[in-house]
């Protein structure tokens, strides 16, 4: 009937709550014991050369199958989230395809440390130098940027959970078939953001500044795009025979 | 879109583990 606005009670927000932060602990790829347990593992200045002097398009191929492997888990994670294996087919694939590397570059905050600017990556935290070889400091530079910032709102997991799903059930990605399912779905989502902020007696703006984040987050991923597209039309068949069929899928 | 994306279909067909 036209109607998006559920009418939740607290109870049912509560329990929203519960699930999606289940959801998003089972399938978050890494504990923050676990990277607590390897903050002090950043790369030497040897290892950092070693990942600067490889190929361009060894280094493209490494990042694409790490993206590739945080993907799979946000696949698991969406595939948890109440209502999201209801929508039809089309828009599941719709939704992960537009919002996949978004919950990535989300997530990526809890493997951040913003005091040395580094993130964990194949097996260490490392500096944006790292990835020098790809050719894309511009973007290095804005995603660390943005993982910065992220960490300094210090979401907490459940904060975080509930962001991840909100970015992922964005209802106005193109081509979705049942759109006002996904609007019920998001606003669902949004309600139980609010409610947990609320509840950790968060500042009252946090929630417009997530919304901001939004933007960003919609940035970056298009300057991912166009930076696989640029590096394809030099390496078009490193792209078609080496790099993960699901990153072809999803960013080609 | 189904045909497109295979993989992730498929991924989305495995039950939760």
């Amino acid at each position: 009937n036209g109607d998006t606005s559920p009418t939740v009670s607290m109870a049912e927000l509560d329990h929203q709550v519960q699930l999606i932060s289940k959801s998003h602990l089972e399938t978050c790829q890494y504990l923050r014991e676990e990277l607590q347990q390897m903050s002090w593992q950043n790369f030497l200045q040897d290892e950092v050369e070693s990942y600067q002097s490889k190929p361009r398009e060894v280094m493209w191929q490494l990042c694409a199958v790490k993206i590739t492997e945080a993907i799979q888990y946000v696949v698991e994670f969406a595939k948890r989230i109440d209502g999201f294996m209801d929508l039809c087919q089309n828009d599941q694939i719709v939704l992960l395809k537009a919002g996949s590397l978004e919950v990535i570059f989300v997530r990526m905050c809890r493997m951040f440390d913003s005091q040395n600017n580094t993130v964990f990556f194949d097996g260490k935290f490392a500096g944006p130098d790292v990835f020098r070889a790809l050719g894309c400091d511009d973007l290095i530079s804005s995603v660390f940027d943005f993982a910065k910032s992220m960490c300094s709102l210090h979401l907490s997991e459940d904060e975080l959970a509930l962001f991840s799903a909100f970015v992922l059930l964005s209802a106005d990605r193109s081509w979705l078939q049942e759109k006002l399912q996904v609007e019920k779905l998001q606003q669902k989502t949004q309600l139980a953001l609010q409610h947990v902020l609320q509840k950790n007696q968060r500042e009252d703006g946090l929630l417009h500044k997530l919304r901001c984040k939004v933007s960003a987050l919609r940035s970056l991923c298009s300057r991912h795009t166009e930076k696989l597209s640029a590096f394809r039309a030099v390496y078009p068949d490193i792209v078609g025979t080496h790099f993960p069929p699901l990153y072809k899928e999803l960013f080609g | 879109l189904k045909e497109k994306h295979k993989i992730l279909h498929q991924l989305l067909q495995n039950s939760t583990s």
